[in-house]
């Protein structure tokens, strides 16, 4: 079977930047704080042998072992996030009172395989 | 755009995009606590759970300020040792259907502490009674069948007086209609009080304004998120 070709590190599965700015979307005028916040996401490959650092399953480690053997029949790991947190949006609502609401997993602090 | 934000907007728990007629002040005590959770590193453990509100300790994702929308009562030749009479209204009607309401909390504010000097007697009553419809059309009087709330008197008047009202804003919620609140403040009844004169209401200028701070827990939202963590 053909070597794989080399992972860089660059294209190893891990969090990518991705601010999101509420006055792009024109949300500004009744989100009072934050004007944005770093939602980031997660991109990469998760090779064979996965490496502790991937934060990888067992059965990820098992995947990419069958796809090493047989590429076409089974798929590589998704690389997915594995630790997220909230944030707090303060806004305006509709009768002008001021809501503070938090919000769960709004933002990918690590990702996985 | 148009679909995606609609989606969007839905995800963050919001019918329609909220379109603000006036941008008033944050409350202070909001600003606090998002200044604290922004500042907490995402891995603090002291961030805790997004659907427990720790300052309060009690569970909650959602904390809004209503402001008051009741206004002053003049009926007729006031009492003799009356200062005060305010309807207090609180449109809760906002908060969205599967939002559990879990805690309530009204606060009273004046623009300073004020420390009236001994002479000018036993200081001050605050009465608190749920309002009625006999009190909407006339005058409110306790004997009307109106709920005596809290009942307290008090000398200094501190910048602000705290009432916990989560049973009272539960059964607006529930069971009955929700038509306000009467807030009495008059000049203690004591001996003293006959020195008072109109001299012991002073202090009332101060008076500022009331808000309800209300904690709700969004099910959906949390549920989701508990099932997820499980």
């Amino acid at each position: 079977s053909a070597e794989p070709p080399p992972v860089t590190p660059s294209s190893l599965c891990k969090p990518r930047r991705l601010y999101i700015s509420f006055s792009d979307v024109g949300w500004e005028n009744w989100i009072i704080a934050p004007q944005g916040y770093l939602a980031n996401y997660c991109l990469g490959e998760c090779p064979f042998p996965l490496t502790a650092e991937l934060n990888s399953t067992n059965h990820a480690i098992l995947q990419t072992m069958v796809h090493s053997l047989d590429p076409e029949g089974t798929p590589q790991p998704c690389c997915v996030p594995v630790r997220l947190s909230p944030i707090s949006i303060l806004y305006y609502d509709n009768s002008d009172n001021v809501v503070l609401r938090h919000y769960e997993d709004m933002v990918v602090d690590e990702c996985g395989c | 755009l148009s679909l995606q934000e609609s989606l969007l907007l839905k995800s963050l728990g919001l019918s329609t995009k909220p379109s603000p007629k006036t941008h008033g002040p944050v409350p202070c005590v909001l600003w606090r606590i998002f200044q604290r959770r922004k500042t907490l590193p995402s891995t603090s453990k002291d961030l805790g759970d997004a659907c427990r509100v720790e300052e309060f300790n009690v569970p909650g994702n959602i904390i809004r300020v209503f402001a008051d929308q009741g206004h002053f009562i003049h009926n007729g030749q006031p009492p003799r040792l009356l200062c005060l009479r305010k309807r207090l209204y609180f449109n809760l009607s906002v908060l969205e259907e599967d939002e559990r309401l879990t805690m309530a909390q009204l606060e009273i504010k004046f623009s300073h502490n004020s420390y009236p000097s001994p002479s000018q007697g036993q200081g001050l009553e605050l009465r608190l009674y749920r309002s009625s419809r006999l009190a909407l059309q006339g005058t409110p009087a306790p004997e009307r069948g109106q709920k005596l709330l809290v009942e307290r008197s008090f000398v200094q008047l501190h910048k602000s007086l705290v009432f916990d009202l989560s049973g009272v804003a539960k059964d607006w919620r529930t069971h009955s209609r929700n038509l306000g609140l009467i807030l009495e403040i008059t000049e203690s009844s004591g001996d003293g009080a006959s020195a008072l004169g109109s001299g012991g209401c002073t202090s009332i200028n101060s008076f500022l304004d009331t808000s309800l701070l209300v904690v709700t827990l969004s099910q959906q939202q949390c549920r989701a998120s508990r099932r997820r963590r499980r």
